[in-house]
């Protein structure tokens, strides 16, 4: 899946995903990655985020939801993605997944579970040849 | 000091971020939902880990179905596909969800047939990579697959199931280990 969030000059935050799913799925089950507030999320006032991982799990805690929730309520980026996860983490240890996050001024956080580091990739003024950053779970 | 704007998306697939970032800056005019729509096709097109776009993650019966959603932050209005069928750009059949219609979310066979009302071709998401996935598994008893109390046990067989009068706990379903990782996930 990919995930991605883009916020233009003006301000305009928007949020999506493209996936194929799980693999081996049950024929017609459908994942996390089409679910506003699941897969992805934005609120031009705040921010955005997205999530990737096990969508069966995902899907019932609403974390891109919950992260921009967290942006409303002043969270910085990283902490709002950290109490997204974590809210899935603490009824699913072995979950799989991650999420990224950005507020609307451009700031980022990311926070995951399940692997060693999430991988995720960043363009900005800073860096107009995008670049691969990390998080350690 | 606003970091605007900005390009951010999950995993490495840093050409879908390049394309994106491109469009972005491609004219003053705010063409966010462009950037998105062209930077996640970028993903589809290669495949990215083989969890984006035709070819990958076959069901149990071989079959790829793309999932895709554009959230338009501004309007909170959205376009949605689930279980796309035979249409490849399924992110591009979002955006049209979104522009073209006052639902959310267009699911199945339906969502494809809209799709081709906007001219998008109706072609095989199977892939020999694909194919060979299926294989494997089959050879493999089906494993793993996401059943849970039928008959016979799914664990080892291969189904048609039939529902089990033997119903697993339960509260222990938290902590099954992932069947998802880097290269199986939504």
């Amino acid at each position: 899946t990919i995930g991605m969030i883009v916020i233009s000059q003006s301000g305009h935050i928007v949020a999506g995903t493209s996936t194929n799913g799980a693999t081996y799925k049950i024929p017609g089950r459908v994942g996390d990655s089409p679910i506003p507030g699941a897969g992805a999320y934005a609120d031009s006032n705040y921010g955005a985020a997205a999530a990737t991982g096990d969508g069966d799990i995902m899907m019932r805690f609403l974390p891109s939801f919950l992260a921009v929730e967290q942006l409303r309520l002043g969270a910085s980026p990283e902490k709002a993605a950290k109490i997204s996860l974590s809210r899935i983490i603490d009824k699913y240890p072995t979950f799989f997944g991650g999420i990224i996050v950005a507020d609307k001024k451009g700031n980022i956080g990311a926070y995951c579970n399940g692997m060693e580091q999430f991988p995720f990739s960043v363009a900005s003024a800073d860096y107009p040849n995008s670049v691969i950053k990390y998080v350690n779970c | 000091s606003a970091n605007i704007p900005l390009v951010v998306n999950t995993w490495n697939f840093i050409n879908a971020t390049q394309k994106a970032w491109e469009i972005l800056n491609i004219s003053e005019n705010d063409n966010a939902l462009d950037a998105l729509t062209l930077g996640c096709k970028v993903c589809q097109d290669e495949q990215c880990d083989n969890t984006v776009g035709y070819g990958g993650s076959p069901d149990e019966n071989g079959e790829t179905t793309l999932d895709a959603l554009i959230f338009d932050g501004d309007t909170m209005d959205m376009g949605a596909v689930g279980g796309l069928r035979s249409v490849k750009n399924a992110i591009a059949v979002a955006r049209y969800v979104l522009e073209h219609s006052e639902h959310s979310f267009l699911v199945g066979n339906l969502a494809s047939a809209f799709a081709e009302k906007f001219g998008f071709p109706n072609e095989s998401l199977q892939t020999n990579f694909s194919l060979n996935l299926w294989e494997e598994w089959k050879a493999n008893n089906c494993q793993p697959n996401f059943w849970k109390n039928v008959f016979p046990d799914p664990k080892n067989h291969c189904g048609p199931y039939t529902e089990s009068n033997i119903l697993a706990d339960n509260t222990l379903t938290n902590t099954v280990p992932t069947k998802f990782n880097s290269r199986n996930h939504d």
